[in-house]
Order: C-alpha cells, then structure tokens, then sequence
C-alpha cells in the first residue's frame, strides 16, 4: 500500500497547478524513489515529467509498484479543500480504485477526509535520452514567464538564439516585432536572481509561446528556472524543488 | 515559422 505525508499541502497543489492545463489523465506512478509523473499533451507536442522524491514527504511508505491513475481537474477539485500549510497524507491500496486524501491543520484541530476515484490510463512512458545541451541558461523564471508573456502577444512563434553574448528571444508578428536579450549576469549575494549561461556550442530554434507560457505556469514551484537547448532537439525547462522536479520537454518548429 | 515538430519524433517508446 501507499501511504504519504507532506508537511504542505501547497506542494502538491502547486504541482497540479503547473501542468493541469497540458495534461488531463495521467498515472502517478509510486514506488521506492517517490511519486513520478510522465505524460504528454494531446497533441504530442510536450511531455512533462515530475519527480516528488521521498526525502520530500514527512512520512513515505510504497511496498509495491502502484500507478494511481487521476484526473487532475478532479484532483484539483479535491486539492482545493486543503489549505496551503495543511499537513496532507495519500494513502491507497495496492490495486486501489479510489485514492484517500488527508489534510489536518497545523493546530491539529481539523481533520478533512476525501476519496478520489481513480481510472484505468493505459499511457505510454518515452525513453528522454540523456543528452549534452548545446547552451544551458538559469534565469528567475518570473523574467522568463515575464519573456514569454510579452512576446506571446505580438507572435505565435519565438526564436531563441544563444551565441556567447547571451541568450536573445526574439520573434515577429502582424503588429510588429520584439526582441529580449539577456546576457550573463551572476549575482553573487542573491543567486536566484542573477542569470547564468553555459554555452558549448551557438544554438538558434524556434518554438511554440502557446506551450511556453503553459509551462510558466510552474514559476511557483521555484524563484529560478533552467532553460536547456541543442539544435534539433526538444528544449527543456526545468523548475527544481527542494526534493523533486517538474521538467517539461517541447519539440522544436523545424524548417520554413 | 515553421513546422511543428513532434515530441515522439525525438522521444522513442520505452
């Protein structure tokens, strides 16, 4: 059986938050390393992958393999009933049809307990090959959501370009065109704050700003977020959390 | 602007 217990519930809530809106059904796979999420949008354009590693949960405790398979608007739904410092305990049998959520406040005072049904999602897991990325860029991800936001108002589509002057986003709609360059920027006494760039070799793709503003939906799982980009392959963006991760991985706009 | 890629293209079944 399953049973695991977040100190904060915003944890979870958080994490539903940033990928409800790419993703409808998917399996929460538990095992030994914790809870694991792989799934793609129905366009099979993004997939994103969540890791919530046991060191992150107050209590863990998974005897066998158990995918949970969930609707997250249903989730959500559920989740909504928890405060944001709600401790939160998951529990479910091996072969369970409903998943048990607990939240208890922190004066230990309030007990809520809610049963989530579950379904049958026959999903296919990807292979994400390991990969040496051409540039790889930390920048807080509020100026990256701010980036994308902007630029998704005047284009569909953003040209990123990393060359080791920085790293420029740039694109071209029908009320005119924008361009934002960052250029490395360290800052010492508060690092999620600086900019940094490791460049090997120049990089230049385009990509979609409908599935990059999606997945700044994640900002809120932490102040800095890590861009990764080699030609030719799917960018990926990662928000790192204390004990776990939210990735998202988006294919490229290829040719003209 | 392109053509959109997709991810299974680069993604292969595991």
């Amino acid at each position: 059986m399953l049973e695991a217990r977040l100190e904060q519930s915003s944890v979870l809530k958080k994490v539903v938050d940033a990928i409800k809106d790419l993703v409808q059904d998917c399996n929460f796979d538990c095992n030994d390393s914790g809870i694991q999420l792989q799934a793609m949008d129905n366009s099979h354009v993004a997939l994103v992958a969540m890791h919530l590693k046991t060191e992150g949960f107050a209590l863990y405790r998974c005897d066998r393999n158990i995918a949970l398979g969930i609707n997250l608007v249903s989730l959500q739904k559920v989740l909504r009933a928890a405060q944001n410092e709600d401790v939160m305990t998951l529990k479910a049998e091996d072969s369970p049809d409903a998943l048990s959520l607990v939240f208890e406040n922190s004066e230990n005072d309030r007990i809520s307990e809610y049963d989530l049904k579950l379904m049958d999602i026959d999903q296919e897991h990807l292979g994400i090959p390991e990969t040496e990325y051409g540039a790889t860029v930390k920048m807080p991800s509020a100026e990256f959501q701010r980036i994308c936001r902007d630029l998704s108002l005047l284009s569909e589509s953003v040209a990123i370009e990393a060359t080791k002057e920085g790293i420029k986003f740039s694109c071209t709609g029908d009320i005119g065109k924008g361009a934002v360059t960052l250029r490395q920027n360290p800052n010492v006494e508060k690092p999620e704050l600086g900019t940094t760039i490791e460049l090997q070799e120049p990089v230049a793709l385009t990509f979609s700003l409908k599935y990059l503003v999606n997945f700044c939906k994640a900002s809120g799982l932490s102040n800095t977020v890590t861009i990764s980009l080699s030609n030719e392959v799917p960018l990926l963006i990662e928000y790192e959390m204390e004990h776990g991760y939210v990735r998202f991985y988006l294919a490229p706009k290829i040719g003209d | 602007e392109g053509t959109q890629a997709n991810i299974t293209n680069f993604f292969t079944g595991a």
